[in-house]
């Protein structure tokens, strides 16, 4: 990936739905998952940071690259799911 | 000519 500016985003686990739908996975045209919606009034939206064509690099610090779409969504929804932590920190790229 | 499949798998993360 050129030069992108990334950012880390932490998600507080502030509502019982994380709420976003993402694109994309290994072996796909988009090869890191893209969040292209984000539902109101889920923790993503709340955290008012996370926004719809950024692109997801890691996830708790593990990175998504080489993941395929399932497992990358699964890795997302375990770490919203666990209750280890209270947020989940999202390193993301943003495009252009 | 290898042409990457155009459909790509969205999936609702909640």
């Amino acid at each position: 990936i050129s030069a992108l500016n990334t950012a880390l985003v932490r998600v507080v686990k502030n509502s019982n739905t994380l709420g976003i739908a993402i694109e994309g996975g290994a072996n796909t045209r988009q090869p890191l998952p893209r969040i292209v919606t984000i539902q109101k009034g889920g923790s993503a939206h709340n955290c008012g940071q996370l926004k719809v064509g950024q692109v997801i690099l890691e996830v708790n610090g593990i990175s998504l690259r080489g993941q395929e779409h399932e497992e990358a969504a699964r890795i997302i929804a375990e770490a919203f799911k666990t209750k280890e932590k209270d947020h989940i920190d999202f390193l993301v790229a943003e495009l252009g | 000519l290898f042409v990457e499949p155009q459909w790509v798998p969205v999936s609702w993360v909640y």
